[in-house]
């Protein structure tokens, strides 16, 4: 089982459509995975076709109690299609991060880890979506997580906040003591403009082998995936979305072979 | 003079490109301007072409102590360009949030309003850049403005939570007392598709005159600005950005006529 997060501080960078349909893909391909949902907006939740107001357990009740006082994760877990599940999330979320971040218990960022390692269902996957905020959601996220995937708009802000970003994951791998692999994903980039060109080049050069071959092209049929509540790969297998993101399913399982 | 928050939990969704360009359309005009940027990655600062790294105190020095012992919001102002001065920011003000968190004083939200008031300069507006959550921040964002816009693209993900988002408003309003002015304003949109052109429907329709009749349309040239860390008055007055944010500028001064 791989357990993978994507997370950048960075706002509307396409985290949760990359957990949405990299999942999708994956599933498409016969692989058991599993998103859980981090962020409070419960955006990857709805992207997947749940409303979060109908579900009546989400990863809040998993989380807040010590490890084994309340469900587990698989207690919580909702079908969104064949081979794919969801520990949904919800507006309660955000109080955990009061509740934990106040805590002085050095446990309260393993909370998610230990969840996910008492997971009796086997998967292959479990892909964490995060918040656009470094706190405790993100944290629980990282320490769960073996790889990290930071998706990276060819933009100045999302450019400019990177290096920052590498070095706060490098000084948590100190702590944790476990190794990240991290890798970015250039997104909603519009082959039309010379600028989002200029940016991709940067990028290459800066990070090197660091960043995915694939690059995800901007897509509306990912945005009319996401209001039907569906992945691309059930929606449209013949767009640019399905092409792109299958092409990321597929280099993050050669990947596996390179290990 | 007139203090105006922008914000939205949704990321990307283009409050600080909204923040420096109306910054930059008022200052075109001749308006008086402060921007004060509210979020740890500072981009705000970047898009007006500060760095971070060279400012030596900012907005976190002033709200970490209680009012009166740290330094006034004049005393960090840097100048960006003629009527336009900022208040920046920088990854230190991250610690605001824990800070300012776990402590119980009421005062803990009143900070950022009371060092407005207290600014002996007089600008004509304020303009306040949020993070993409509603933390300790964003409230102190809302506690010192008297009018909210809340940049809205046209999306799935992001028309989902408006409704939860202008309930937790009008739950501030009881609690603060005084009445916030929301709009919205409808940001990235991309004409050319039928999505988006639905998605703009569904919002006015379902938000009536709490929508902005601007429509802020997606451009590069905006992209381009925030690279060069100058607004789009400044880079291109031929440019769609240019018109659409002194439009937006035009429909704020007007609407101070109809008060
Ligand atoms: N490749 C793409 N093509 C077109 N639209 C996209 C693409 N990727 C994401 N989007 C759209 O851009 C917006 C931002 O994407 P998304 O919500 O996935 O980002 P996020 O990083 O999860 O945001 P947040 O920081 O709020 O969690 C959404 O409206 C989404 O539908
Ligand atoms: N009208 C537009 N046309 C083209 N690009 C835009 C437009 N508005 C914003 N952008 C770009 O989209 C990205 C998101 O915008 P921006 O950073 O202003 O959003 P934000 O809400 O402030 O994000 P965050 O949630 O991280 O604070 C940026 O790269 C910005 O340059
Ligand atoms: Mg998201
Ligand atoms: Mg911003």
């Amino acid at each position: 089982m791989r357990t993978i997060a994507v997370m950048n501080q960075k706002g509307g960078c396409g985290k949760t459509t990359t957990i949405v349909n990299l999942a999708g893909c994956l599933a498409h391909e016969g692989h058991r995975v599993l998103v859980v949902d981090m962020d409070p907006q419960a955006h990857a939740t709805l992207g997947l076709g749940i409303d979060p107001e109908d579900v009546s357990e989400n990863i809040y009740e998993v989380l807040c109690e010590e490890p084994g006082e309340g469900p587990g994760l698989d207690e919580i877990v909702v079908n969104a299609s064949e081979h794919l599940n969801v520990a949904p999330s919800g507006v309660i979320l955000s109080a955990l991060e009061q509740k934990l971040g106040s805590e002085s218990s050095s446990g309260r960022t393993e909370r998610l880890a230990v969840a996910v390692e008492r997971l009796p269902k086997p998967y292959d996957f479990v892909l964490i979506d995060c918040p656009p905020n470094v706190g405790v959601l993100t944290f629980n996220a990282l320490r769960a997580a073996q790889e990290v995937i930071i998706p990276l708009e060819t933009s100045y802000y999302a450019m400019h906040g990177v290096a920052k970003l590498l070095e706060t994951i490098a000084l948590l791998e100190d702590r944790l003591g476990h190794e990240l692999r991290v890798r970015l994903l250039p997104t909603l980039f519009d082959g039309r403009t010379r600028f989002a060109k200029r940016a991709l080049t940067e990028i290459r050069e800066t990070y090197k082998d660091l960043v995915f071959d694939t690059v995800i092209r901007h897509n509306v049929r990912l945005r009319e995936a996401a209001q039907r509540g569906v992945t691309i790969a059930k929606l449209d297998r013949r767009s640019y979305g399905f092409v792109d993101y299958m092409s990321l399913a597929l280099e993050v399982l050669f990947d596996e072979e390179q290990r």
